[in-house]
């Protein structure tokens, strides 16, 4: 390293990264490609708008709750860049989790509508083996309404398979509220036809039955409370039919 | 499986990490913060081929059959290859501001052999 001058900085000419040959950048340019084609990914994606951070905390807390370290940090299984599978099936499986928050619907009739996009990455045969709904209701303050029913149903309006626009269908969950909290909504058959249609976008519609007059409502997108947005855990597995060797 | 030194020719486990931050790729990949690109490289002497590290080798297996049968192997070329690979989990954000967690079979090159 060169002698330091008075008034240099001493450790400038440390920890550089020497620059890269030709050689170098070639194979950097041939591993960035490796790992989009194994991601099926054209390029990278260009990231403008970042997700919150606070959504994307709580997304990943609510899904890795019970994973939490020591130092309450989250734990991430397997993200450590190597994974132990237990047999090789598994390892001939790619499987996907999916996150994707909600939007919603621009709208003004449709203040309880939410949209996600997903698309079948890459065009891949992805098979969606469970997606979830996630929904925080929100018990407003006492005196908003009735006061002690905290028993509501939440209906979940999708698009019905194969039905033309306007077509829907739904399910609904009893739920008990104690306190305001996150709840689940099964919606795997709904995401699995919307897959297999190859549509982009997947339109849903939140509705509190008798809530009208309790404390209660789900939290839609709000701006101001990122932490409580909306979002759907899609389970996949990419199947390839033609390439798939099966033990008997 | 021999690892890289830089001491011999011989077939061997080159490490290559690439960190994401680096290549500024780190704004869209949530985790792992790097990458081992590790590869294969050095020659592969006669003996070599059927060397351990390649024992499960379905070529290495087919050079042997040959080898049995009295014909002479002397003649194939043996490669320097992966003879043992493992998964990598990736968190992500897609086109759609999606995040994704993918795990990803034969991503990291874990050891090398002649075969």
């Amino acid at each position: 390293s060169p002698p330091s001058t008075p008034g240099s900085c001493t450790a400038c000419g440390l920890g550089q990264r020497e620059e890269a040959s030709p050689d170098d950048s070639l194979f950097l340019e041939a591993v960035k490609r490796h790992i989009l084609e194994r991601l099926q990914m054209r390029r990278r994606p260009n990231i403008t708008h970042p997700v919150p951070k606070a959504a994307l905390v709580t997304a990943l807390r609510k899904l890795h709750s019970g994973r939490m370290g020591a130092d309450g940090r989250l734990q991430i299984p397997n993200l450590d860049g190597h994974a132990t599978l237990n047999s090789r099936n598994e390892l001939q499986e790619q499987s996907s989790e999916i996150i994707s928050f909600a939007e919603t619907d621009p709208l003004p009739s449709s203040n309880s509508r939410l949209f996600f996009l997903i698309s079948n990455e890459g065009k891949q045969n992805l098979f969606v083996q469970q997606a979830n709904l996630w929904l925080y209701l929100k018990l407003l303050p006492p005196g908003a309404g009735k006061g002690s029913r905290r028993r509501v149903t939440v209906r979940i309006w999708y698009r019905e398979a194969g039905s033309g626009p306007g077509q829907w269908a739904w399910l609904e969950k009893r739920v008990e509220l104690k306190r305001s909290s996150w709840h689940t909504f099964p919606m795997t058959q709904a995401i699995q036809a919307q897959f297999q249609r190859g549509e982009r976008r997947h339109d849903l519609g939140v509705e509190c039955q008798s809530c009208g007059g309790l404390a209660v409502a789900p939290v839609l997108v709000d701006s101001s409370d990122e932490s409580h947005r909306p979002f759907l855990v899609v389970q996949a597995r990419a199947l390839d039919a033609k390439h798939r060797i099966r033990k008997r | 499986g021999l690892e890289c030194d830089g001491r011999t020719s011989l077939c061997c486990r080159q490490q290559f990490y690439i960190d994401f931050r680096l290549i500024g790729w780190n704004d869209w990949i949530i985790a792992p913060t790097g990458y081992y690109g590790n590869y294969c490289e050095g020659s592969c002497p006669a003996y070599m081929a059927g060397a351990p590290g390649s024992a499960s080798s379905f070529h290495t297996a087919v050079v042997n059959q040959y080898r049995m049968r009295g014909m002479n192997p002397g003649t194939m070329n043996s490669c320097c290859i992966p003879t043992k690979l493992s998964t990598m989990s990736m968190l992500y954000f897609d086109d759609e501001y999606n995040i994704v967690k993918r795990d990803v079979p034969n991503m990291i090159v874990e050891e090398c052999g002649c075969a």
